[in-house]
C-alpha cells in the first residue's frame, strides 16, 4: 500500500537515528542532499548484509522491520 | 562472532561482579538467579569465574536504569533498546546496564523480556565480545524469545569466547565443541576407543564431561542428598537437580551450579530449617547455609561447629522435623539428633537407627520432611516413617515423586 508521506519521513528519521546508532552513520550538512542519501544509502547496505537482508540500500518494509526489533544498544559495527 | 577493537579482556580468572539495584519487576532472588545462571553459560566454557562481591568495587556492576543514567547512552523506554554494556576495562568497563522501562521477567514471556537471556548476552560484551552476525548464537544483535531452561551457548558463541580466554581449565586440550543444540550429546569417556557416528566429526580426542543426567523414572535412580526449598522440592545427584514444585507438574531440571555457582556439586546431605527460611548442605566435613536462594557469608565451616565429634568426616543424610524443631543427622549405622532452637547437639546420641527406626535400609543416602512423614531414600528403595510413631508405613522406589 503507499505510504502515507508523514509515516515516511517518521520511519526515514527513525532509520537515521538506527544508523547513527549502531552502524556509525554520521549526518553531515552535506550541500547537496543526493550525497547524504548516498551515504545513508551505503549504510543500509551495511546494516542489510549484517542481518542477512537482501542487499538492496533501500529503506524497504524487511528493512526497517528488523530495525524496529527489540535489541542491544551496543553498536554492531564501529569505525 | 566479533570482539571489540583491540580484543580488550579481563587479564586474571576470578572476575567479579555486584548487582547495584534491581527491578521490581522480579524478586530479588530471581534477579540473582538469572544473573548467576548467565555468568555460569560463559564460565562453562572457559577458565574464568565469577565471584560475587557486595560492595561496589567489582569488575562487573550490574544496574537497572531508565532514561538518562549518567553515560552517554540514555535508554528509550519500553521496546527498543533492551540494554547494553561495556568491554573489560577500569572503571565503567565491564559494567552492564538493563533498561527499567522494559517488563522483566524469569521465564520468556510474550509480554516481558527473559533476564537471563539478555543478560548473558550483555555478560558477553563485558567480557570482550561485540556482536555476531550469526542467527541464533547468543551474541546476535536482537532479542529472540525462546524457551531457556536447557539453554546452551551457540559455538559461534563459545569459538568467539575461547578465542579470548581459552577453553576450561578441566577439559583437554582441545576446544570445546558443542553439537548442534537439538541433538542429545553423547558421552565417550577421554582415552576410550571412540565409534564414529556419522553425526560427528573427527576430533583426536573427545573431552570428557560430568555424567549426563539419568532418566527420570530410571529405576535405578539414587540420590545424593534432597531437600525442601521454599515450598519445592529438590532432588541432588552429581551436579543435577530435579525440581518438583506444587506451582507446576512436571519435573524441572536444573544443575547445581545455575543455582549456586560456587557450590560444588555431589552433595551428601541437605535440610531446610522452613521457619528459618534457611537451607544447610553439607559435603564430606564442611557445611554451607543458604538464606533464600544466597549463600551466606563466612562458609564452609566444619561440621565438628554442630557437636559431632572430630571421627566423623561425614554425614550420610539429614533431615528437619519442623514440629519438634529436632534435625536428625544419619551417619553409618547410627543417627543424631541436633536441637534447631539451642543450635546444639542433643545429650545421649547418637543412637542406632536400627532400634529407633526399623525396617529400614542404611546407610541412608538422603532424607526428606513431607506432609507428616519422612522418607528414607536407601539405593532405589524409599521408606515412608511415620514421624510421630517412627513406624515404618511402605516402601516405595526412590524416584516415586517424579510421575513415573
Amino acid at each position: 500500500l503507499p505510504v502515507a508521506p508523514e509515516k515516511e519521513k517518521e520511519d526515514m528519521q527513525f532509520a537515521k537515528k538506527y544508523l547513527e546508532n549502531f552502524y556509525d552513520f554520521k549526518e553531515e550538512k552535506a550541500l547537496f542532499k543526493a550525497k547524504d542519501l548516498d551515504k545513508m544509502s551505503d549504510k543500509i547496505r551495511e546494516m542489510q548484509s549484517f542481518f542477512g537482508l537482501e542487499v538492496t540500500g533501500e529503506l524497504n518494509h524487511q528493512t526497517l522491520d528488523m530495525m524496529k526489533q527489540p535489541r542491544c544498544g551496543i553498536p554492531d559495527v564501529r569505525s | 562472532y566479533s570482539t571489540f577493537p583491540r580484543s580488550p579482556k579481563w587479564e586474571k580468572e576470578d572476575v567479579t561482579y555486584g548487582i547495584l539495584n534491581y527491578t521490581p519487576d522480579m524478586p530479588q532472588a530471581d534477579v540473582e538467579e538469572a544473573i548467576a545462571r548467565a555468568f555460569q553459560l560463559w564460565s562453562s566454557v572457559t577458565p574464568l569465574r565469577f565471584i560475587r562481591v557486595y560492595d561496589h568495587k567489582a569488575d562487573i556492576m550490574i544496574s537497572f536504569a531508565a532514561g538518562v543514567h549518567g553515560d552517554f547512552y540514555p535508554f528509550d523506554g519500553p521496546g527498543g533498546t533492551l540494554a547494553h554494556a561495556y568491554a573489560p576495562g577500569s572503571q565503567i568497563g565491564g559494567d552492564a546496564h538493563f533498561d527499567e522501562d522494559e517488563n522483566w521477567t524469569k521465564f520468556t514471556t510474550s509480554s516481558g523480556y527473559n533476564l537471563f537471556l539478555v543478560a548473558a548476552h550483555e555478560l558477553g560484551h563485558s567480557l570482550g565480545l561485540s556482536h555476531s552476525n550469526v542467527f541464533g548464537a547468543l551474541m546476535y544483535p536482537t532479542y529472540v524469545a525462546m524457551d531457556t531452561r536447557d539453554y546452551q551457548l551457540h559455538q559461534d558463541d563459545i569459538d568467539g569466547i575461547q578465542a579470548l580466554y581459552g577453553p576450561p581449565r578441566e577439559s583437554s586440550a582441545f576446544p570445546t565443541k558443542a553439537f548442534p543444540q537439538q541433538e542429545p550429546t553423547e558421552m565417550i569417556p577421554a582415552g576410550a576407543p571412540t565409534e564414529m557416528s556419522p553425526r560427528e566429526e573427527p576430533t583426536e580426542m573427545t573431552p570428557s564431561k560430568p555424567p549426563q543426567r539419568p532418566d527420570d523414572c530410571d529405576p535405578h535412580l539414587t540420590f545424593d542428598a534432597i531437600t525442601t526449598l521454599r515450598g519445592e522440592t529438590l532432588f541432588f545427584k552429581d551436579s543435577y537437580i530435579w525440581r518438583k514444585s506444587p506451582y507446576f507438574s512436571e519435573i524441572e531440571h536444573d544443575t547445581i551450579s545455575s543455582f549456586w555457582p560456587s557450590l560444588i556439586a555431589g552433595f551428601d546431605a541437605a535440610y531446610e530449617v522452613d521457619n528459618e527460611d534457611r537451607v544447610l548442605f553439607f559435603k564430606d566435613d564442611q557445611y554451607w547455609a543458604v538464606s533464600g536462594y544466597s549463600i551466606e557469608s563466612g562458609f564452609p565451616k566444619p561440621i565438628q561447629n554442630l557437636g559431632f565429634p572430630t571421627k566423623v568426616r561425614k554425614i550420610d543424610a539429614a533431615v528437619h522435623d519442623q514440629n519438634t524443631k529436632r534435625t536428625y543427622f544419619f551417619v553409618g549405622s547410627n543417627y543424631w539428633s541436633f536441637n534447631e532452637k539451642t543450635k546444639s547437639m542433643e545429650r545421649h546420641y547418637p543412637r542406632k537407627i536400627a532400634a529407633d527406626f526399623q525396617g529400614i535400609g542404611y546407610p541412608i543416602d538422603a532424607a526428606l520432611q513431607k506432609n507428616g512423614y519422612f522418607y528414607f531414600f536407601h539405593g532405589s528403595n524409599q521408606y515412608e516413617v511415620d514421624i510421630k510413631k517412627k513406624k515404618l508405613i511402605r516402601i516405595m522406589k526412590s524416584n516415586s515423586w517424579f510421575n513415573c
